[in-house]
């Protein structure tokens, strides 16, 4: 099995945002 | 370029430091037919840090809702905290998703 997947969180104005690919 | 997209209202990080919640993406690229059909990724708070990471273990499948986080240790150079899964026990890097020992 592979690595366990991360991924980036941000806020803006209040609005929870992530980063995909 | 990073590709940033909103996360639904209504979904809100963790508060509880090291008890692991989910964010609803509702995001195509994160659903997942029947394994994952809201697009969930997992967040826990540990730290003054939040971890967002796949909702389910890369290993046994099985969702990482139980998971234990630990401190970090030689195997993260002391930089990032460990994630356990409660089913399988396979441990992972929170610095960078790899799997440890």
């Amino acid at each position: 099995s592979g690595p366990l997947k991360l991924y980036k969180l941000g806020e803006q104005k209040g609005k929870l945002l992530i980063v995909v690919d | 370029s990073l590709n940033w997209c909103p996360i639904p209202a209504g979904q809100t990080l963790p508060t509880t430091e090291g008890k692991v919640g989910f964010l609803d993406t509702n995001l195509p690229t994160m659903k997942n037919g029947n394994t994952n059909p809201t697009g969930a990724v997992a967040a826990v708070r540990y730290d003054d840090n939040i971890y967002c990471f796949a909702s389910a273990c890369p290993s046994c499948q099985v969702p990482l809702s139980k998971a234990k986080i630990l401190p970090a240790n030689e195997e993260t150079k002391q930089r990032a905290p460990r994630l356990t899964c409660d089913f399988c026990k396979a441990t992972y890097s929170l610095g960078d998703g790899s799997k440890l020992q």
